[in-house]
């Protein structure tokens, strides 16, 4: 499992 | 795109326009915190950023923007158009003291240091306690208008369904974030309390009051 930010989120 | 999400954003968008609507309909902003909504409005423009950067879909994009947009209007509503009726004497809770400590923890703890990745963690450790401001003030006055506990249960249930979301992304998609986990958390921990309130006493049908 890769940790990666969640831009696509609100 | 799951169902949780998108229910999670619907909650989150109708708790934003419930709370503008019960400030129009009544010319007033008697019982809201001008400083979890000021708060609020820093949390968007920090995190949204990304609009000027990078494009993911039109949903993302206008979404951003109609929550911007919602989060200035209210501020507007609260500070200039209705200031008459802001309750500042009861919205004592000390902004600055949420502000500096998250602003400290988003240049410690990021996922990368760069000026936009800093200000989206902000925005993230922000929104989890942005909240604080608008529930002490009910805990100081001891009530809140039912129009109110509904703003507050659908902005709690906005955060619980990102939560479930966020379990499903991991399952299937083998995604996470853990800065957005556990500010998460925090966030939702902090909804727990007045979710208790709000199912015992705002769905009987009594006003949310608190014993003296």
């Amino acid at each position: 499992t890769a940790e990666m930010p969640s831009k696509d989120e609100l | 795109m799951n169902i949780f999400r998108l229910a999670g954003d619907l909650s989150h968008l109708a708790a934003i326009i419930v709370l503008l609507l019960k400030i129009w309909k009544t010319r007033s902003c008697a019982g809201i915190s001008g400083k979890s909504q000021i708060l609020f409005a820093l949390v968007f423009t920090t995190r949204y950023l990304d609009l000027f950067t990078n494009f993911i879909s039109p949903y993302n994009t206008v979404m951003k923007m109609i929550y911007l947009g919602c989060a200035y209007a209210t501020v507007y509503l609260i500070y200039m158009k209705f200031k008459a009726t802001y309750d500042g004497n009861h919205d004592t809770f000390r902004a600055e003291f949420l502000v500096v400590p998250v602003g400290g923890l988003a240049f410690l703890v990021n996922h990368e240091f760069s000026p936009l990745e800093i200000l989206w963690t902000f925005s993230i450790y922000l929104e989890s306690v942005a909240i604080l401001p608008q529930l002490f003030m009910i805990s100081k006055t001891g009530e809140a208008e039912t129009i109110t506990t509904h703003y507050l249960f659908a902005l709690g249930m906005y955060r619980a369904l990102y939560l479930i979301n966020w379990i499903w992304r991991y399952y299937f998609e083998n995604f996470f974030d853990l800065i957005a986990i556990v500010a998460g958390c925090v966030q939702t921990i902090l909804y727990c309390d007045f979710f208790y309130l709000y199912i015992t006493k705002v769905l009987q049908g009594k006003k949310l009051s608190l014993p003296a």
